[in-house]
């Protein structure tokens, strides 16, 4: 499904160069689940924005279903991004003036689904997350853990077959982070596949395999 | 130091009323290490914000240093804000324009430092958090672990003596964490207060003392 061989991220500051992810070769299998794991600024993020069509690496191959993503044009990228990919970001990204519901809409807004198939949907995906009483605040009036939720429910609102998620409990306490961690065991159960980064040791235990970056580096890659 | 007593405070959104805490009544005395820990949404950074003057109670009273808050004007808040708290915010709320350097600098612009001494505190208190080589990167040029470390030296920057973090460890894997822990503790010998909200209970334990809040009340006030 992933296949990336050599690849290589640097960043430029000014005149310097930021080596952010070095000869990265990792393949991930269909319904694999993998936990991504390092110290603050190893690179995990960046890796995950390259796998997620959201960056390009600045050498080495990304074949996503056999395509080298590379090659694929804006459009198609953006096909990729919204048809196939469920991205839940380190830090949110939501839009400041639309409420909780219509930020988890928003990815089904361009889609084929009625306004009445399309508002049921949003509830199930943000009951599931626990906020059904916050559906119509804005970011600025919920929590930061509330706010992490919505954009959980954003990510999978689409039900994409790839489930791409930055730290997704970084700010939910265990309970919470427990029924966040039983959607991604029902839905890798479903056969999608989940890649998530996260630096608890007991959130990446309920991954089947676990990569630790290092500087930039793959240190290690276990499968349970 | 801190006495609130019978605090409450209520949010409205559009007609509906939001009780985020309610019957607060809480002692924190100088050179206390105090962590609040509670379910996501249970009212912690709502009771930050209280304590940090960067908000006002709906109903009930805070004293700070014998003083009530709530019959301060802005100037008196804004004149404690920067002298007496440093406030590390769950969302970091860092100015993007701006390299890490020159948002930990911010808040000594004001003072009576000259520019040299300002820069040697600056590159002091990144150094001490691991960013000596990302410092003139801007926030979007940073890891969210590292844009959580330029939050944590700003708070730290003015030697206040009282020190508010929303969940400080959030974005950080644990040797990184343990390293800010050891500031922490360092600061706390140093005569001064910490109040720290974390879900965390490895982190919580740092501490001497911990409230648990649940649905906007104290649930629990233990001292270890
Ligand atoms: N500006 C606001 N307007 C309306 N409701 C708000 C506002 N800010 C917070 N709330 C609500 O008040 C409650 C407490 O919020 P608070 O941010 O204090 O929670 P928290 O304990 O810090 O949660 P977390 O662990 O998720 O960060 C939440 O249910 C939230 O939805
Ligand atoms: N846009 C950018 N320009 C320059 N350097 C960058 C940029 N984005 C990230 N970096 C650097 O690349 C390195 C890897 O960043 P990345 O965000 O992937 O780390 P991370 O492993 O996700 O860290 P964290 O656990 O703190 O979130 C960091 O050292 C960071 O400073
Ligand atoms: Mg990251
Ligand atoms: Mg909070």
């Amino acid at each position: 499904l992933i296949e990336l061989d050599g690849l290589f991220k640097t960043y430029e500051v000014g005149t310097q160069k930021v080596p952010a992810l070095k000869n990265i070769t990792i393949d991930v299998k269909e319904t694999e689940y993998l936990a991504i794991m390092g110290p603050s600024g190893s690179g995990k993020s960046t890796l995950m924005n390259i796998i997620g069509c959201l960056d390009i690496p600045t050498e080495g191959s990304y074949r996503l279903k056999g395509r080298e993503v590379g090659t694929l044009d804006d459009d198609e990228l953006a096909e990729i991004r919204s048809a196939e990919i469920g991205f839940v970001f380190q830090t949110f990204n939501l839009l400041p003036r639309m409420t909780a519901f219509q930020n988890v809409e928003l990815p089904l807004i361009y889609g084929r689904a009625s306004r009445k198939g399309r508002s049921d949907r949003v509830w199930e995906t943000i009951d599931a997350v626990g906020l059904k009483e916050r559906a119509h605040h804005r970011p600025s009036e919920l929590s930061g853990g509330q706010r992490q939720r919505v954009a959980i429910a954003r990510a999978l609102i689409n039900r994409p077959s790839i489930i791409l998620a930055d730290e997704p409990t970084g700010n939910l306490d265990s309970t919470t982070g427990e029924e966040i961690m039983q959607i991604f065991r029902q839905l890798n159960n479903a056969g999608n596949t989940i890649i998530l980064v996260t630096h608890e040791q007991y959130i990446a235990e309920h991954a089947r395999r676990i990569v630790k970056l290092l500087d930039g580096e793959v240190a290690s890659d276990t499968t349970a």
